[in-house]
């Protein structure tokens, strides 16, 4: 699992 | 982006512009509720931490920038303009909204998926999204005339979590690399679900051609 797992969402 | 996230997005714009609309041009805020109003706020605060950090798209930090403008615009009408102050029906909204908040707290420090700062408080921003209207039902409950306005506000906000639920499933069948985001599910499930009496109540009323009251 990816540690840095941006948040594309609002 | 596929069209529900986009769509959701946009009846979140559209809640707010309603809400602005109805404060600025009618110069009234009448049920609306200020607690609401205020865990929105924290709500964008907390979710939005990495905004001059974490860059994804113009549109995601033009949006972010949008709702938190908004949210405090809201804040600052109904607290301190001379005018719309004074229709803030403060005897109706009488939720403890700091119970809403010390409970989101500390389920966001027990149940969260990373350890760290950030991600608590955005852990924390989610559930608290999620009940962030309670207060504001309850003050509809108590309004005898629930003006339009105000009952498209509450409908473009509860629709707008709505369309994010089935943003995450069309994510979920067609991306590979779309984490498993339980957490957020559950949180937008409950958020919907709160409304569901509301949308049965508003979508009578629009039928029938009649005005939007609840029951007590």
């Amino acid at each position: 699992e990816s540690t840095y797992e941006p948040k594309d969402e609002l | 982006m596929n069209i529900f996230r986009f769509a959701g997005d946009m009846m979140h714009l559209l809640s707010v512009v309603v809400l602005l609309l109805k404060i600025h041009k009618m110069k009234s805020c009448a049920g609306i509720s200020l607690k609401t109003q205020e865990l929105y706020a924290l709500v964008f605060i907390c979710r939005y931490l990495d905004i001059f950090t974490g860059f994804i798209s113009l549109y995601n930090t033009i949006m972010k920038i949008v709702f938190l403008a908004s949210a405090f615009s809201i804040l600052w009408y109904m607290r301190s303009h001379k005018v719309v102050r004074q229709t803030y029906d403060k005897d109706q909204d009488t939720f403890r909204h700091y119970f809403l908040i010390l409970a989101c707290m500390v389920l966001a420090l027990l149940v969260h998926h990373k350890f760290t700062f950030r991600e608590v408080m955005w852990t924390f921003s989610i559930y608290l999204e999620a009940v962030a209207i309670l207060p504001q039902l309850v003050m509809l409950q108590r309004t005898r005339n629930i003006d339009n306005l105000t009952g498209n506000y509450v409908f473009f906000l509860g629709t707008y979590r709505g369309l994010y639920m089935l943003n995450w499933v069309y994510r979920y069948l067609t991306e590979v690399h779309y984490h498993h985001r339980w957490l957020t599910w559950i949180s937008g499930f409950i958020q919907t679900a709160l409304y569901a009496d509301f949308f049965y109540y508003y979508v009578k009323s629009w039928r029938n051609n009649e005005k939007l009251q609840l029951p007590a």
